[in-house]
């Protein structure tokens, strides 16, 4: 699975996400990926792009999640990341990335690692794998 | 105003034995998407043209699970699957079930923009991009061989195990793994493999 996260100039957000799903899946098998509202969402306040065990990230609605939780909890990105990470998987797997209309960028992940790399207008730029 | 800001993921879920060169060509992949979406962003475009422009970038390079490069279903084939969210106005679009498609994102960002709906699959999607007239290719532009090594160690373990990535060496020391108490959706959670 792979995604990209964007907030624009104007404080505009969007997400996507694009995947081969599970590897020996079942024909038909659909994944989080396509699903608005858990491997991707977007709205005026936030961007979001998952990855990892689709059916857990399903179950937790998890891209909307972190947009829900800065709505109504009045959290701020990372600590929304933080959270839905830690409290919406039970015991699934996976990661994501998210940008605010603040101009901030977050990620978070249970998994083993997660390929990621994020970047912001005032220089910081970062790539890794692991914790 | 707040600047702008932009993150890519190349997905979750790695083997903790991957090759550091492997590992060198993913940051080289995510640094090059990175850059390509900081110039864009610097020319002004569009958040929602950006993560198009980023994810087809991701999709054409075989290094990810996506596009080029897809997991092996069952049958050895490539089923993909994508979505794309404007949150201005929270517009979208996805799909899934596509074979011959090059770039599923670009098909996902037409469901949004020249569909009265927000997600086609199968037969429907593959017909809507005919008439959109996108990229296609044969199935077989998504298969690489490493993915057709993976699918038959899975084959052999007879399950969905495991991220593909895992050399074989060390799939063979999991095939005596213990059943995991854990379970998910009523099945064993160590059969669903990180993405």
């Amino acid at each position: 699975t792979v995604g990209c996260v964007v907030v624009d100039s104007q404080g505009h957000c969007a997400a996507a996400t694009s995947t081969g799903g599970l590897l020996n899946k079942r024909t038909g098998r659909i994944g989080d990926s396509p699903l608005i509202g858990a491997g991707t969402y977007a709205c005026d306040l936030c961007g979001v792009s998952c990855t990892g065990e689709g059916e857990a990230i399903i179950r937790g609605t998890l891209a909307r999640e972190v947009g829900a939780v800065m709505e109504y909890k009045g959290l701020g990105l990372q600590e929304a990341v933080d959270f839905v990470i830690k409290e919406r998987l039970d015991e699934g797997k996976a990661g994501l990335i998210a940008v605010s209309k603040t101009g901030e960028v977050a990620y978070g992940f249970n998994s083993v690692g997660m390929f990621r790399g994020c970047a912001t207008e005032n220089g910081f730029m970062e790539v890794g794998i692991w914790d | 105003m707040a600047g702008w800001a932009i993150a890519v993921h190349g997905g979750a879920g790695v083997d903790p034995n991957l090759p550091t060169e492997r590992q060198e060509q993913a940051k080289q992949l995510l640094t090059r998407c990175l850059n390509l979406g900081i110039e864009a962003l610097r020319s002004s475009v569009s958040a929602i043209d950006v993560v198009e422009l980023v994810v087809r970038e991701l999709e054409s390079d075989p290094l990810f699970n996506s596009g080029r490069g897809s997991a092996l279903n069952e049958n050895g084939t490539v089923e993909m699957e994508a979505s794309i969210m404007d949150g201005s106005g929270r517009r979208c679009g996805a799909v899934s079930g596509l074979t011959t498609v090059k770039n599923p994102i670009s098909l996902a960002r037409l469901v949004m923009d020249k569909s009265p709906h927000s997600y086609l699959a199968f037969s429907g999607a593959e017909k809507f991009a005919r008439q959109m007239g996108v990229e296609t290719v044969e199935n077989d532009y998504f298969i690489t061989q490493d993915n057709v090594e993976m699918l038959k160690l899975a084959k052999e373990a007879d399950s969905i195990v495991f991220d593909y990535r895992i050399p074989k060496a060390s799939y063979e020391s999991c095939g005596t793994q213990v059943e995991s108490p854990i379970k998910m959706n009523g099945l064993p959670i160590n059969i669903y493999a990180p993405e």
